[in-house]
């Protein structure tokens, strides 16, 4: 796993697009990459950027600006 | 499209601010966390008092790294904060950021944007997918124009609705100035506000009466700035400040670099200790002193003056005084003109004083601070 992805994987962890059963690589989906685009297209979508499923530079440039620590996604009372 | 969590049952809540940042001093982060529980309570009925205390709903800390809630912070960049939903409610902002209030230097992070995206959190509010929204989770540069974008003024007023105190107090909190209401100077300043300067305090004026909580020190929003100032306006976004042979300039709350300077030095053959400054938005600058006046083309013009010559008010604005205290033009484009107590109304199209049936001049007490 190139460096961006796995960096890209734990950011959409951290802030709530990929849910944790799907932390494990070799979780089937997560092997294939289909949980991972999509966690991918959410955040691309959250972010107001063309969805593309794809790691391009403009989404890596979104994942690498300063932000609030607080998840976008989940639903828990502390987030 | 606001999403939101659990609110607090009470719309009155308290905070205690635990730690301080090392770089910024203390009272100008109350006055920044203050504004920033302030965008909150402008459009609903919430109201925050701080406590010394720690027994508080919403506890306020500055951290760096591990720091006890098993969300350790990263130093500078990346994660800014973070900050728990009702009814726990605390923030935490990173210390290693380089916070600073107004607009700094490069990779700074502006506290105020900052507090009030956490706060909004703490009431309740998640992220917003209008990432340029203040609740976008990506962190946006100051804007001294900042203003709550609909969506989260939908979302909090969701939980805690809409703001229904309207009317202020009529009378404001130390009435003192209604005895004496001469005013130093007034301006609008770069939010929009109409400001009333006495002495080394200023009054925030809405809708005939003093905000809540005003008068407040000049030093607190304008650090630097000297009292007894003799004359202001706001001009492309700088609040320009004139006090005997000197100016000074600010961009929000930050005084420029290099500031203060001579008035000679940056307006030609205007003289010092100015009665009123004017920008009525248009293509000239109007310093008033004694019985004349100068037109002045705005800054960004050539420097040569339209009027070498200065002009006699009586001759040009018909039924404004000589020697006045203040003058500045609202958002409707009237002209006020103030001296002693009592203020006059220029119509937006003519130039001299508004001949309604209402004669002018009229009281200012009654009319712009509440009194009785």
């Amino acid at each position: 796993v190139p460096i961006p992805l796995s960096q890209a994987k734990s950011y959409l962890e951290q802030y709530g697009y990929l849910t944790a059963s799907s932390k494990s690589l070799d979780d089937t989906s997560m092997r294939d990459g289909s949980s991972f685009v999509r966690a991918l297209r959410e955040f691309q979508e959250f972010m107001g950027l063309e969805v593309t499923g794809d790691l391009d530079a403009e989404t890596m440039r979104f994942m690498s600006m300063s932000r609030c620590g607080v998840r976008d996604r989940l639903d828990t009372d502390r987030l | 499209k606001f999403n939101v969590g659990p609110k607090w049952p009470t719309k009155n809540l308290t905070y205690h601010i635990a730690s301080y940042p090392k770089f910024l001093r203390r009272e100008d982060v109350d006055v920044e966390i203050e504004r920033a529980f302030a965008v909150w309570s402008e459009v609903t009925d919430l109201t925050f008092t701080k406590k010394s205390s720690k027994k508080v709903d919403i506890e306020i800390r500055f951290e760096v790294g591990d720091h006890g809630d098993d969300d350790s912070f990263d130093g500078r960049g990346k994660i800014l904060a973070h900050a728990f939903l009702p009814t726990d409610g605390d923030v935490h902002f990173d210390d290693a950021e380089l916070w600073t209030i107004g607009i700094g230097p490069k990779n700074s992070t502006n506290l105020f944007v900052v507090a009030a995206h956490e706060f909004g959190h703490s009431l309740g509010l998640r992220h917003s997918n209008y990432y340029t929204a203040l609740m976008g989770p990506l962190y946006r540069e100051y804007d001294s124009n900042f203003k709550l974008h609909e969506d989260e003024k939908a979302g909090i007023q969701s939980l805690y609705g809409s703001k229904t105190t309207t009317t202020q107090p009529k009378v404001p909190l130390d009435d003192s100035i209604c005895t004496n209401p001469k005013m130093d100077t007034v301006f609008q300043s770069d939010q929009g506000e109409t400001i009333f300067f006495k002495g080394d305090k200023f009054y925030k004026v809405t809708d005939g009466s003093v905000v809540r909580g005003y008068p407040k020190l000049i030093s607190e929003r304008w650090p630097g700035l000297p009292s007894n100032i003799d004359a202001a306006l706001t001009l492309n976004k700088f609040t320009i400040f004139f006090k005997g042979n000197l100016l000074w300039c600010y961009l929000g709350r930050e005084m420029l670099f290099g500031f203060p300077q001579s008035i000679s030095f940056n307006f030609y053959f205007i003289p010092d200790h100015l009665d009123a400054v004017l920008y009525k938005g248009g293509n000239e600058i109007f310093f008033f002193k004694g019985s004349q006046f100068w037109a002045y083309p705005n800054p960004n013009q050539p420097l040569a003056p339209t009027m070498i010559s200065p002009g006699m008010i009586n001759q040009h604005w018909k039924g404004v005084p000589d020697n006045l205290d203040a003058a500045f033009m609202d958002s409707y484009g009237y002209t006020h003109l103030f001296k002693g107590d009592e203020y006059y109304r220029i119509d937006p199209m003519k130039f001299n004083v508004d001949l309604d049936q209402d004669a002018y001049p009229k009281p200012i007490g009654p009319i712009w601070l509440g009194c009785k």
